[in-house]
Parts: C-alpha cells; sequence; structure tokens
C-alpha cells in the first residue's frame, strides 16, 4: 500500500461521503447526474465480485462495502427518496454509448477470458468514462453547486493519485497493470477541463461556471 | 502474486 494509494482511496471515500452529504442536507439530487451514479454502482458490483471469494485484507474488504453501499444509496436517494429533485432534463448523456463499448473492450482486452476478470476489465474500462453524463451535465446546466464541484474535485483526484502510486509500484515493484493504467489516465484526463474551471474559479471563492 | 490476477487495488 504506497502512500498515493491510501490518498488516492481517502479522497474517494472523501468524494462519496461529499456527494451523500449534499443530497441528505439539501434533500436534493439537483445537478447530480444519477446516470453517473447508477454506472458506479455497475462500476463497484462488477468489480467487487471476489468481496466473498478472494480476502486481501481487512481495509480491502471494508472499502469493497462501502462502496458498494454508499454507492445503492446514493442511486436511491436520487431515482426513489428525493425523485422529484432529480433533473433528469439535464441528465440526457446515453449511457449505452459508454457501456456497450466498456464490454465489447473487455471481451478484447482482459488479462483472462474468464467472467471475472471480464467483468473486472468492464469495470474498468466503464469507471474511466462513468463520470462523462455528470460533466456534461454541468456543462449543460452551465454551472455547479460548491460543493458538487468539491464532489468532482476529489473523485477527479482519486484515480489521479493512483497514477502516482502506479508510478511508484513500477519503480519498486517493477510491475505494473496495463488496463488499469490505460484506464485510469483516461479518466483522470477526462477532468481536464473540470480540473482547470476548478482552480481558476472555485478556489477563488466563485462559482463553477462553465462560460458559455 | 503474479501480478494481475491479485487484484489488489481497489
Amino acid at each position: 500500500m504506497t502512500l498515493f494509494r491510501l490518498a488516492g482511496d481517502l479522497s474517494h471515500v472523501l468524494a462519496i461521503l461529499l456527494l451523500l452529504y449534499k443530497i441528505w442536507t439539501t434533500k436534493s439530487a439537483a445537478g447530480i447526474s444519477g446516470k453517473t451514479q447508477l454506472m458506479f454502482c455497475m462500476v463497484y458490483v462488477t468489480r467487487y465480485l471476489d468481496l466473498f471469494t478472494s480476502f486481501i485484507s481487512v481495509y480491502n474488504s471494508t472499502m469493497k462495502v462501502l462502496f458498494i453501499s454508499a454507492s445503492v444509496a446514493t442511486v436511491y436517494l436520487i431515482y426513489f427518496k428525493f425523485k422529484a429533485t432529480y433533473d433528469g432534463n439535464h441528465d440526457t448523456f446515453r449511457m449505452e454509448f459508454v457501456i456497450v463499448p466498456a464490454l465489447i473492450l473487455a471481451l478484447i482486452w482482459n488479462y483472462a477470458f474468464t467472467f471475472f476478470e471480464i467483468s473486472w476489465a468492464f469495470s474498468i474500462f466503464l469507471e474511466a468514462v462513468a463520470i462523462l453524463p455528470q460533466l456534461f451535465m454541468v456543462t449543460k446546466t452551465g454551472e455547479a453547486e460548491n460543493i458538487t464541484s468539491h464532489y468532482l474535485f476529489a473523485l477527479g483526484s482519486y484515480r489521479a493519485l493512483y497514477i502516482l502510486n502506479w508510478i511508484d509500484r513500477y519503480y519498486f515493484e517493477g510491475h505494473w497493470d496495463p488496463i488499469a493504467v490505460t484506464a485510469g489516465i483516461v479518466q483522470t484526463v477526462l477532468y481536464g477541463d473540470f480540473f482547470y474551471l476548478y482552480f481558476t474559479r472555485v478556489i477563488k471563492g466563485r462559482k463553477l461556471q462553465v462560460l458559455p | 502474486s503474479d501480478g494481475h490476477n491479485a487484484h489488489d487495488e481497489l
């Protein structure tokens, strides 16, 4: 466990808790893409199928349970409890445009042609693009609440920190995970525009507005 | 570990 990976996981947990906090305290899913959260649910379920079969550490299992349960809770809040506040008209990204390619790629590029490994690769590829509906929604609505910006910053930082972790592991352990690294770079690059807006606006106390 | 199959990361 490198420091970067721990920092990345903690940033990920922070993002998940920030989102739950925002929806629960404002009793509103306004500005939040339900589609992104649905896909994150798929990411965790398809990635952690080994939750009951392979034990890595208490930390690993605890985080898996946390990610799955928190993402299910988030989807529940958006589509059921605070359904009336869900802004479906601005959450128009076609999920199949990312789910199908991720599945096809997972069938082609995986570490073994087994259900588990194909499911794992699908999860990695899907996670890389799962944020797209949320980023599209921010551009469509033209702005994002501050806490939503902080949520996105923490979420984008998590995989950026993992990239540092992968560099660290390659340098010290001499091996790397091509699928995870490739997808992780794509995932982090997709936040590029948001990171720019975040650092030029939100940090200076201004609302995150996508310049028209 | 044989690298890949031990998916030890989240």
